[in-house]
């Protein structure tokens, strides 16, 4: 369980509001 | 076997039963989604953040967005009531959530929320030291740690800067914010043993 974040889907979201993609998260 | 979500990022520590464990799950991330993105908006605007390269950005952010939000919500903390407001404004006492499973973690973030608090920073403060809380050199994953510890020495020096500015007669509020990221950390590591443990529940 090193990288909690991706876990969460907490990088998933990141990297999209990086990017300026605000659209809801896709499974 | 009435199951709880004592994380204040939730909408309700309160579960409906007939939620299967992926809907459980879908809720609690589409309710703290809106708060992570924010972070990711305050991020971009700290000067110097979108020059690093995107690969740190997306390490810093996923390494600090938990300590961020801890800063955030604070105020969530009612430190002398002893309860806590969740982001769907209900709000729990201390004994309630502790009888519903919380553990350590939850003294924990009172005490260090009681502390800043205690600090009595203005918003200005508070963003410039949210802004050291993020850009941290010594994450993982860091390429280019230069750069990253570059911006984190001009992150530093801009906020000693306020503080010695706004509290000339309190020289020591600056160290005390400085203490608080290791105490970040700690927290940090206590929450990602409470989501191992949620997840392999």
């Amino acid at each position: 369980f090193s990288d909690p974040a991706s876990n969460l889907g907490l990088e998933d979201i990141i990297r999209k509001a990086l990017m300026g993609n605000l659209e809801e998260r896709q499974e | 076997n009435r199951m709880h979500l004592v994380c204040p990022m939730n909408t309700s520590a309160h579960v409906d039963p007939h939620k299967s464990g992926h809907e459980v799950w879908e809720e609690f991330s589409q309710s703290f989604t809106p708060a992570v993105r924010e972070v990711v908006e305050f991020a971009k605007k700290i000067p110097g953040f979108r020059d690093l390269s995107q690969p740190d950005q997306v390490s810093l952010l996923k390494a600090g967005t938990f300590e961020v939000l801890v800063v955030r919500f604070a105020s969530l903390f009612d430190v002398r009531d002893r309860t806590i407001t969740f982001l769907g404004g209900k709000k729990y006492s201390v004994d309630t959530l502790r009888a519903m499973g919380a553990g350590d973690l939850l003294n924990s973030m009172f005490d260090f929320s009681e502390k800043l608090t205690n600090l009595g920073l203005s918003e200005e403060e508070m963003s410039l030291f949210t802004a050291v809380v993020l850009v941290s050199a010594d994450r993982s994953g860091i390429e280019n740690v230069n750069s990253v510890e570059a911006l984190q020495e001009t992150l530093i020096r801009a906020l000693r800067s306020l503080i010695t500015k706004n509290h000339p007669n309190e020289s020591a509020i600056f160290t005390k914010l400085l203490l608080k990221l290791p105490d970040l950390r700690s927290l940090n590591n206590m929450h990602s043993e409470q989501l191992l443990a949620f997840k392999v529940h």
